[in-house]
Formats: C-alpha cells, sequence, structure tokens
C-alpha cells in the first residue's frame, strides 16, 4: 500500500548573500523598466 | 559595460513530479516538511521570473474551482503572493480530489531555480492558504493506508524517493528511532546536543531540532554557527566559510545528538565543493534570532539519514539511510 515517489537532486546555485541582494535589486529595476515599456493592457 | 565575477556554488534540494488538474498539468515541486502550503507558478503570475517555469493554466483544467482568497508565503529563501484555487492534485497513483492550493501571482527568490513550485507536508496549522495540506486531504479521503510518509535522500542525482501511506524498510538499515515531536503541528524534535569530537559546541542543555526536507543547509543561530566554523577552521570568504578540500578528510564530523542518540553527519556531508576546488561548509547563520535555540537540519542531514513522518503518532523516525 505504499506509494513511491521518484525524487531527482537537482542542483541549485548558491550565491552568497550581498551578491543574492544584487541580483534581486537587479532583478526589481529590470522588472519596473519592463513595466514601463509594457503597453497598459498587455499580459 | 561593467562585468562582476560572479561565485557561485552548488547547492542542492530534491524535486518530484505531480500533476494537477483535468487535463493533468505537470509541475516539479519540492516536497517540503518545513511548510504546509502547495503552491505552483500560474499565468496570472507578473513576476518575470514566472514565465521561466510551467504556470498552471486554470483556464484550461476543468475542475478547477476558483476560491476568492489571497494569501502570501515567506520562504528563508523566496517569497510568493498568490490566490487560492481548488482542483484535482495527483501524486502518483495518489489522488487528492477538490485540493486546495495556491497559484501565484508574483513571486521573488525563486530565479533559477529548478522546480516550479512547493508541496508543503508540514501541519494544517501552519497553512497560510488555509486550506487543507494535500497530506491530510489524502488521509481524509482514505488514499493511503497509514498516516506516515517518509523520505530517502540519496546522493546520487537520481534513486531518491518520498514514499506514502507506509515505511519501505530496504531504504533503511538498523534500527528505526522514533522520537516525539515537542508539540504536534510542526516537524520539531527536542535536540539534547550538538558536539564535535566529543565536546559539546552547541545547544547546551537542549535546543530543538526543526527537520525540512525542503532546506538544503544546517541552520542554527549565528554565534553558534561560528563556533562550530571557528571549531573547524574554516576561512570567511564573503557570507561564507571554507576550508581546504586536501583537509575535508581530516575535518571530524558534527554530532547531533536528539531522544539520547548520536547522529554524525561526517565532513564529506557538511561541505561542499565548489568549480574552483574551495570546499564551502554547508552550515548558515540564521538571520533572525528567537529566544529558543532553533536548528533547521535539512537536506545535509538528511540524506545520511531516512527520516518518517508520522502524523498518526506524532513523531519522527531517523535510521542510518
Amino acid at each position: 500500500c505504499i506509494v513511491n515517489i521518484p525524487l531527482t537532486r537537482v542542483t541549485i546555485m548558491r550565491k552568497t548573500h550581498s551578491e543574492k541582494n544584487m541580483l534581486n535589486n537587479f532583478l526589481k529595476e529590470h522588472a519596473y523598466r519592463l513595466y514601463q515599456t509594457s503597453s497598459p493592457g498587455s499580459n | 559595460i561593467a562585468t562582476h565575477p560572479l561565485r557561485n556554488f552548488q547547492d542542492m534540494v530534491y524535486v518530484g513530479n505531480i500533476t494537477i488538474g483535468t487535463p493533468p498539468q505537470e509541475f516539479q515541486v519540492v516536497f517540503d516538511t518545513g511548510s504546509s502550503d502547495l503552491w505552483v507558478p500560474s499565468i496570472l503570475c507578473t513576476s518575470p521570473n514566472c514565465s521561466s517555469h510551467v504556470m498552471f493554466r486554470h483556464n484550461e483544467s476543468s475542475t478547477y474551482r476558483p476560491i476568492r482568497q489571497i494569501f502570501s508565503i515567506e520562504y528563508g529563501r523566496g517569497r510568493m503572493k498568490g490566490v487560492v484555487g481548488r482542483d484535482t492534485v495527483r501524486i502518483g497513483d495518489l489522488v487528492s480530489t477538490d485540493q486546495p492550493f495556491g497559484l501565484s501571482v508574483e513571486q521573488s527568490g525563486f530565479e533559477g531555480m529548478p522546480f516550479d513550485g512547493v508541496l508543503g507536508l508540514n501541519y494544517p496549522n501552519l497553512s497560510f492558504t488555509g486550506g487543507i495540506p494535500i497530506f491530510d486531504n489524502l488521509k481524509n479521503q482514505g488514499a493511503i493506508s497509514e498516516p506516515v510518509f517518509a523520505f530517502y535522500l540519496s546522493n546520487k542525482p537520481e534513486g531518491s524517493v518520498v514514499m506514502f501511506g507506509g515505511v519501505d524498510k530496504s531504504y533503511y538499515q538498523g534500527a528505526l528511532n522514533w522520537v516525539p515531536l515537542i508539540q504536534p503541528g510542526d516537524w520539531r524534535v527536542r535536540m539534547n546536543r550538538i558536539s564535535m569530537e566529543g565536546q559539546i559546541v552547541a545547544c547546551y542543555g537542549g535546543c530543538e531540532a526543526l527537520v525540512d526536507t525542503g532546506e538544503s543547509s544546517i541552520i542554527g543561530p549565528r554565534r553558534l554557527v561560528n563556533k562550530i566554523l571557528r571549531f573547524l577552521g574554516a576561512k570567511p570568504r564573503g557570507s561564507e566559510h571554507y576550508v581546504s578540500c586536501s583537509a575535508v578528510n581530516t575535518l571530524p564530523s558534527i554530532d547531533f545528538t536528539i531522544n539520547g542518540i548520536n547522529y554524525p553527519v561526517p565532513a564529506q556531508a557538511y561541505t561542499i565543493k565548489d568549480s574552483s576546488g574551495i570546499c564551502y561548509i554547508n552550515l548558515e547563520a540564521d538571520p533572525e534570532s528567537t529566544s529558543t535555540e532553533t536548528w533547521i537540519v535539512g537536506v545535509v542531514f538528511l540524506r545520511q539519514y531516512f527520516s518518517v513522518y508520522d502524523r498518526g503518532n506524532d513523531r519522527i523516525g531517523l535510521a542510518q539511510a
């Protein structure tokens, strides 16, 4: 009656905290610019 | 153009496939004992990183039912906001009908993560969506014979497994040691001490250990993590600490004593070699300090020890994997 679900080990690239913050800040700014340049009502 | 070299090393999580909806839409999720909600990215998501994941198309599922409710979850490494819906969720042969789950509308911190969403296996009281968690739903619907699940996390890319409804003894050796939860409602147990070479280095007089399959590292209070790093002779590099890879074989194990039984984690398990040949110590300091000393024992620990989560008796079983 046991249901086995196979799992896959996947690697993630871990970054130092300061680098993580830099990346997050970049993504926030980048996303903001994308919103600014997209037309209203678009996806 | 200014370039800045990023120093990365590979950490790891374990993912499995589930499907949601009719016809089924497949997602890769982390099976996480540290949280209680199931969520996946949705086509409603406005965050740029959602598009790099599989997104749930609610309008293409005949069994999808919306719930007019919003929620947000903050994890150690990311956060998401979403809406709650219900649909049929399949995990292998298990089918959970009318399962509440989150459809992310905004998410951050999951950039580049090799999974789409999270499937929480913790108790219902920790749910942010307010819906019944999938394991409780499966239990109530009579889909599983016993209210237990268990994890075997292999060092190899394949071969790991989460099992529902019972324990397959071929995945562990020796005795399965049961540890009662501090209180039903969280996979948290009392730990006696953390020692190295017979010397207590943390958890003097006892502390708490949260057994978390969704966390890759071992996380503890900053002061005590620093003490262990000093004990190991690790050198700081940015916010991480490293040792020479040639010294790894000489480093002691970190011994976690839980319910009077010693669970050593050898140096080969708590170090990660990066692409440039440096070995980082996979211990992290918890930025949030709490009055109770709490350690989160994640994949680093759970690759050594097969773990059983017994909802029927509110206890965790540990055995040599």
